[in-house]
């Protein structure tokens, strides 16, 4: 996966990602494909939440999956989260859970309960940092003001880290892949720097959804695990989804 | 570029989403959430199952693939729905599980995959 949340330079906040997902999960010969992903690509739906007829959030779901890991809570917060890998990963968390230690909560469902009940960027940073998780995870959240877009680095019990924008700095957006932003990524599946690479050449001036879909179009950015395309503006409350394919020759991630 | 890691020079003007590495727009569906969970799934479920089927039948034939004797299902299908779930939310999968068509622990097990894959 990539998130990124950038901000341009009048102040607007943009947040887009790919769902990279399905990775060694079965390898289609014939047609250069991985199987999950294929499968997962027609599941692919935008959910519009409402309460009292009032849009809540909204998100980019795969259908039966009722956590949240795209989301718009329009005019107030986006949220990305991308799969982080450690040693002290999920199955210590699920033990724990099937042994009657129930005190973490299952991801997906943080993020869904961030999105429908917190009120603010400032709250929603908080939950996301601070809840027990069952297994590590980035959270890429950007707010409705400026300098309002930050990773958190989770590990189950901890908030490791908190990368945010920092225009002082020339820091005018943050990208995530699956990668400790202070590590190099593996050589093998370095998106980070084509990534980087390619929002430097957009420039601050010219970061804007469209050219936020350009740089998640770029190989291996977009690679054959990439599902959907999900592009986000909080000030419009806007939420874009696009199922995408990878032409040959394309990374297998 | 035509050797690994397959990177090419950043795209420009693919945006509104047109060609080969675009496969489709997405579907908007509402989540009413005045509605018990038992309502508020239905019209999606309904329109997706097929897929939604298609997909954990890859994950069972992953599965089958690893442990031919079918033990590993049967977990997923037996014990997982008791050992795992916070009541609120099985109570959303229990009713996506009501439209009669796949097993509680498969909706159990694909809702809780994120933690399951850092395995």
């Amino acid at each position: 996966c990539t998130s990124i949340v950038a901000e341009d330079n009048k102040g607007n906040l943009f947040h887009g990602r790919n769902l990279d997902f399905g990775l060694f999960m079965g390898w289609d010969v014939k047609n250069k494909s991985w199987i999950i992903s294929e499968k997962l690509k027609p599941l692919v739906v935008n959910l519009d939440f409402k309460r009292n007829n009032q849009t809540v959030f909204k998100s980019t779901n795969f259908a039966g999956y009722v956590g949240m890991l795209t989301g718009i809570k329009p005019h107030i917060f986006t949220l990305t989260m991308n799969e982080r890998f450690s040693l002290d990963g999920g199955y210590i968390g699920i033990l724990e859970w099937i042994l009657g230690k129930r005190d973490g909560m299952w991801m997906s469902f943080l993020t869904r309960s961030v999105l429908e009940n917190a009120h603010s960027y400032e709250e929603a940073k908080t939950r996301l940092a601070q809840t027990k998780l069952l297994a590590p995870a980035y959270f890429i959240l950007g707010g409705n003001q400026t300098g309002q877009g930050c990773i958190i680095t989770r590990s189950r019990l901890l908030s490791i880290d908190m990368l945010e924008i920092d225009l002082k700095l020339g820091r005018w957006y943050v990208l995530e892949t699956n990668y400790d932003h202070w590590e190099e990524p593996l050589f093998l599946d370095d998106r980070r720097t084509p990534g980087m690479k390619c929002m430097n050449q957009t420039t601050q001036k010219n970061i804007s959804l469209k050219t936020m879909y350009d740089v998640l179009s770029t190989k291996p950015v977009l690679n054959k695990l990439t599902t959907y395309t999900t592009l986000m503006q909080v000030s419009e409350g806007k939420l874009e989804s696009y199922i995408r394919d990878c032409p040959n020759p394309c990374m297998p991630w | 570029q035509f050797i690994p890691p397959y990177t090419e020079d950043c795209r420009t003007e693919m945006y509104p989403p047109n060609g080969p590495t675009f496969r489709g727009a997405v579907s908007w569906y509402t989540v009413d959430l005045d509605l018990p969970p038992s309502k508020r799934w239905t019209a999606l479920i309904t329109d997706k199952k097929t897929d939604l089927v298609n997909m954990i039948q890859a994950i069972k034939d992953l599965a089958y693939a690893f442990v031919p004797s079918g033990r590993l299902i049967e977990l997923v299908d037996i014990t997982l729905v008791s050992v795992i779930f916070p009541l609120t939310f099985s109570l959303n999968l229990y009713y996506i599980f009501l439209i009669p068509f796949c097993n509680l622990g498969e909706v159990v097990l694909f809702n809780i995959f994120y933690e399951v894959f850092t395995v």
